[in-house]
């Protein structure tokens, strides 16, 4: 921490985006610092919302040379930003040079997001860490993944130093920390899926804290973590589905869903699941598919299942039906589904049933992990 | 210059050194110190200082290693010393 351990004495910040820089889109900005605010609130009780005008608690802008703090930028590379501690005024803002190429990854340019963070670990109160692996050491690493990219210990110990931890974290004091749960191995002939679905052409299968991401070009998949990829998600998610033509994967656990693009989660999630019409005594939903061709998504609870109209938003009368009847051949209760080559691939514990939705019978009988090539 | 200073090629460097001392490790502004006397104690206690905190070999000298550490993209906040 700054000497002086200056910290917020609220635990909830505003925040503003004074200007953007031109080299790139408003909303990649926008999403960019939210996403680095995430980082943080995601392990704190902090939360952020964000304000238009007027004067934030965190004031985020771009400049070049002088820009009226006396510690001028110096041109494209060295300085990249500069943050201040907690406090009124200029405390708590966040500066970033505009002589630097801003990029949304980190093959070309500097990552925004990574820099956010960073700078935001300081406007929270974070001096620099010696720590190399820490977000806080002061030199960028551009070869930084951004798939794999979380918090180091270091950074988590510091910012709970100064606010504690988050109050739904397993650091929360007097809650007992649930054992971790084992990394899962892609081949294990018991392996089940939480959840599967697709996203922009490969497959996604979700499993506790991780996500293996299958590409049909390649035959080894990546194995992540979800809050790398998307900081507001929860583990152990229920059921996701993809809905091409609005390039969105939803996904659900208990009585939430989320949205999210690509790498970001949209505004405005989570939301109730009984918004899309599931009576109340629905708690949880077991998988769902979307069928992008009939613009209809299934969704299924136990032994039954309900069909949304995605061109009318509504669920369709006359739902729900029993499963075994309109699947026959799916009889057990279903983790995950999704859809391939025009089939449908059910998921049940360590087996998996491929589905020809247009003869309505179970083609071929595999186990979970087909898709990994063990 | 003095004859164990920095050659004309070096000056370059040699404010890089500096400025990155003094900006990031509370090395007094004081160039005359530093370029006349790049191995006075106070000049190498920093770049200790500097190596350690970044994690290089504690040499006390401008090795490469060193050298290309700080030539490399960072934070404008300083990582010890007095600030406002």
């Amino acid at each position: 921490t700054f000497p002086g351990t200056p910290k917020w004495q609220k635990n909830h910040l505003t925040y503003r985006i004074v200007n953007y820089t031109p080299d790139l889109p408003r909303q990649v900005v926008d999403s960019a610092i939210e996403k680095a605010l995430r980082v943080w609130a995601e392990v704190t009780p902090l939360t952020f919302s964000r304000m238009y005008e007027g004067e934030a608690d965190i004031m985020i802008s771009f400049a070049v040379r002088e820009h009226g703090d006396f510690s001028p930028f110096d041109g494209p590379g060295m300085v990249l930003a500069h943050a201040y501690a907690p406090g009124p005024g200029i405390n708590g803002d966040a500066h970033f040079d505009d002589d630097e190429r801003w990029a949304d990854d980190t093959r070309v340019g500097t990552n925004l997001f990574l820099v956010a963070a960073h700078e935001l670990g300081h406007s929270l109160g974070l001096f620099h860490s010696a720590n190399s692996e820490a977000l806080m050491f002061p030199v960028y690493k551009s070869f930084t993944d951004l798939a794999t990219f979380r918090l180091s210990q270091d950074d988590v110990n510091g910012i709970q130093s100064l606010y504690g931890p988050s109050l739904s974290s397993p650091e929360a004091p007097r809650v007992p920390s649930p054992p971790e749960p084992a990394t899962p191995a892609k081949c294990d002939p018991a392996l089940s899926f939480d959840a599967v679905c697709t996203l922009r052409g490969e497959i996604l299968f979700f499993k506790d804290r991780h996500f293996w991401r299958q590409s049909l070009r390649t035959t080894e998949p990546g194995f992540y973590l979800i809050s790398s990829f998307w900081p507001s998600l929860p583990s152990s998610i229920d059921a996701a589905y993809e809905v091409a033509s609005r390039d969105t994967v939803f996904i659900f656990k208990g009585r939430q869903f989320w949205a999210i693009r690509g790498h970001e989660a949209q505004a405005g999630y989570p939301r109730s699941i009984h918004t899309l019409g599931f009576p109340a005594t629905v708690e949880k939903i077991d998988a769902a598919i979307s069928d992008k061709e009939k613009k209809k998504t299934y969704f299924f609870v136990e032994d039954k299942y309900w069909r949304f109209d995605e061109k009318r938003q509504s669920m369709e009368p006359g739902f729900p039906k029993k499963i075994a009847e309109h699947f026959p051949g799916v009889d057990s209760k279903v983790d995950a589904v999704f859809e391939q080559f025009g089939f449908y691939y059910f998921f049940s514990g360590s087996s998996q049933l491929e589905f020809d939705p247009n003869a309505k019978k179970v083609t071929h009988i595999l186990k979970s992990n087909s898709w990994f090539h063990c | 210059y003095p004859l164990d200073g920095p050659s004309r090629g070096e000056e370059g460097s040699m404010d890089l050194v500096q400025h990155y001392l003094e900006n990031y490790y509370n090395l007094e502004k004081d160039a005359k110190q530093f370029i006349k006397r790049k191995d006075s104690s106070p000049v190498v206690k920093k770049i200790q200082e500097m190596q350690k905190f970044l994690g290089l070999e504690v040499t006390g000298k401008l090795d490469s290693d060193t050298m290309r550490m700080m030539g490399r993209p960072r934070c404008g906040v300083p990582d010890v010393g007095h600030f406002t």
